[in-house]
């Protein structure tokens, strides 16, 4: 049976828009999630991942909202998308995971390693 | 034909241990890489990745050298591992990449997603 983005997603750790880097730091090791949304009145407005930190400490930014530091322009998955689909948004973004998305509500996240994991057994 | 860990490997940046988090995060961010390796009179003495930076960001540790932070007991792919071993070594210790190393010697990285981008477009 083909399976979906609903299916294999995982929750994924929101913080609100107006937290500083090291809350969302500390927010990220607690969780053990790579990616976390970032929301502004329970909106989705962004996401912030271990490369966004990183880079926020290459370039010795601190003390800030997350609104410097966050991506954008989301990419995400509608819960009905394949593994195919997923895969495929992953690698012409070259990103390793995705909020999952529906009219606008953050369900779930899907990243690249649970589905290595799942599929790349089969090898 | 059976692919190896020296077939698909890429470079993986270095550093020496006596650099500081942010001259790590900026080798991360100049080079691409969420993995870097950290040499100790050119021996390999641990990885540092993006996780690692961000913990320290979540802990406030700043200003020390990478023996701080790093990652000591490192997990790596000899040159003629399998993609299956290389895979169940990212499963088992729950990571995305691995140094390739022979003899001691730093050869290259292999990554998660450089797997899945190859292999999981036959799905
Ligand atoms: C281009 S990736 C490269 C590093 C690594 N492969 C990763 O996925 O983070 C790094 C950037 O992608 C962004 N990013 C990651 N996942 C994203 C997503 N689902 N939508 C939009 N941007 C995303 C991060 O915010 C970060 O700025
Ligand atoms: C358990 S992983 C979880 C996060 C993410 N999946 C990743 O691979 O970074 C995070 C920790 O694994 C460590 N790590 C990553 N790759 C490693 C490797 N090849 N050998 C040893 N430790 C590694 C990092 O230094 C970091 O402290």
């Amino acid at each position: 049976s083909e399976r979906t983005a609903k299916d294999i997603m995982i929750p994924i750790p929101t913080i609100d828009v107006n937290s500083n880097i090291q809350e969302a730091s500390t927010l990220i090791i607690e969780t053990n999630s790579s990616i976390i949304a970032v929301l502004s009145e329970d909106k989705l407005v962004g996401v912030v991942t271990v490369w966004d930190i990183t880079k926020s400490n290459a370039d010795e930014v601190g003390g800030v909202n997350l609104d410097k530091i966050m991506t954008k322009d989301v990419i995400s998955a509608s819960p009905d998308f394949t593994i195919l689909d997923i895969v495929r948004g992953f690698e012409q973004h070259q990103i390793s995971a995705m909020p999952v998305v529906k009219e606008g509500k953050v369900l779930g996240k899907v990243s690249s390693d649970l589905i290595a994991q799942r599929y790349l057994q089969h090898l």
